[in-house]
């Protein structure tokens, strides 16, 4: 698993998996973060 | 090495499925159809892992199996006829029968893109050969390059036509084969390789989808969905700080006016290509609708205002009115909207602004100024098919 699915995962099982928001914050940003890294690769395929 | 490794592990599948599930969304998982035994059926011994751990979970989604088997050789090398995706269809559902959570779990295919001659030779012996396993019929629909589209093919009533075409084309094999099975658009949007830049992402993107949107509906497609609502490219419903761009706008304002049930509506005068109009039952779990109202949404494609007078029958109603303009310099191509002269932005991380409509007295005609789009609840209609 990436970093993010275990946060996320520890997150899950401390809570409700519908009650993430005030714990999920931090992941938001750094997945926000690496989102214009991912697009470019997502969107080099799509062209492709 | 063509293309990038994923490994979708079970954490993955778990926070795919409690965000699917936290959002009342349905999950549909798209099995791989290139894993193949000696190159001819499919191996199924991957999609065995993944669906005994999620049924271990009690996950309770649906599947489909390959996305646009039309272009497998362009993009992988691998051809798979229309037999053969029939039969390992089968093989799915059997699978899926060994699951009592997944006994009468949904499946969804081809998958295939815009019917083409090859694509639609494809479709046909797909679903003489799988189609009694397959709950729905899905097909993908984008109008236009991405890369070379252009704001006049967004306005363009042409374009705008060959969809109907397209759904045309896939009916007549669907009728041919499987009649009467269910027919879902699986993915479509504007333009396709991510979108058009400037385009799909603004106000004007708005044409294509609610024109799509209402020749579905009116040609008889169940369900359309929306790619996408959050991803690279242009078309996506919310932007990569999840700001809801004017497609966003434009389905909730649909999705809480319009009912699924369909009317027939023309216009008289004969200008029906650039103003297009379709009608429906309003969506009576809008509180303020009731039994027998109609949505009627226009799309005027002219460059100059345009008026619509309803018949006799419906001229003494009062109609509220859900006019949609761009907001701001760029015009059409802003990615900024307003609502009946307010621009509608989310009123913070969590909550929707309020859909405010404009009442019109009796017998008022409907303006829509040049190149816009809007709806229409004509209340105490008392038609008889929505009530």
């Amino acid at each position: 698993s990436t970093l993010e699915e275990k946060i996320l995962r520890e997150l899950q099982v401390k809570q409700d998996a519908c009650g993430l928001r005030s714990g999920f914050s931090a992941i938001e940003s750094r997945l926000l973060t690496q989102w214009p890294a991912q697009e470019k690769l997502i969107l080099k395929e799509q062209y492709w | 090495r063509k293309h990038k490794n994923t490994t979708i592990t079970r954490n993955t599948v778990d926070i795919l499925y409690s965000f699917a599930n936290c959002s009342r969304f349905r999950l549909v998982f798209g099995l791989n159809a290139l894993l193949r035994k000696n190159g001819l059926q499919w191996d199924s011994s991957n999609a065995r892992l993944l669906l005994d751990y999620c049924a271990a979970q009690g996950y309770d989604m649906a599947w489909e199996l390959g996305n646009e088997p039309n272009s497998f050789r362009k993009k992988s090398g691998i051809y798979i006829d229309g037999f053969q995706l029939g039969q390992d269809f089968v093989h799915l559902r059997h699978l899926l029968n060994n699951y009592t959570l997944y006994r009468r779990a949904q499946l969804y295919g081809p998958d295939v893109g815009q019917p083409q001659k090859h694509t639609q030779k494809l479709l046909r012996s797909f679903l003489k050969s799988g189609g009694k396993v397959i709950d729905s019929v899905t097909w993908h629909h984008y109008y236009v390059n991405g890369r070379h589209a252009t704001r006049e093919d967004f306005l363009s009533p042409d374009v705008l036509d060959t969809f109907a075409t397209a759904i045309r084309d896939v009916l007549e094999i669907v009728d041919g084969t499987v009649p009467n099975k269910k027919v879902w658009l699986g993915e479509t949007s504007s333009a396709y390789g991510g979108g058009a830049p400037k385009l799909s992402n603004t106000y004007v993107a708005g044409f294509m989808w609610l024109d799509k949107l209402g020749l579905s509906a009116r040609q008889g497609i169940d369900v359309v969905m929306r790619q996408v609502f959050f991803g690279a490219g242009t078309y996506h419903l919310v932007d990569a700080n999840f700001e809801p761009l004017p497609d966003y706008w434009l389905s909730l304002l649909y999705k809480k006016l319009v009912g699924t049930k369909v009317l027939r509506v023309s216009l008289k005068g004969g200008a029906q290509r650039r103003l297009r109009v379709y009608l429906h039952c309003t969506n009576t779990l809008h509180p303020k609708y009731r039994d027998g109202d109609v949505t009627l949404f226009a799309l005027n494609l002219y460059n100059a205002t345009r008026y619509l007078r309803l018949p006799n029958s419906l001229s003494s109603k009062h109609v509220d009115e859900y006019l949609l303009l761009p907001h701001g310099r760029e015009n059409i191509l802003s990615r900024s909207i307003q609502l009946n002269g307010r621009v509608l932005r989310m009123v913070d991380d969590t909550m929707l602004p309020a859909l405010t409509e404009k009442p019109l007295g009796p017998g008022s005609t409907l303006g829509l100024p040049a190149f816009s789009y809007g709806f229409y609840v004509i209340k105490n209609a008392k038609a008889t098919a929505c009530i």
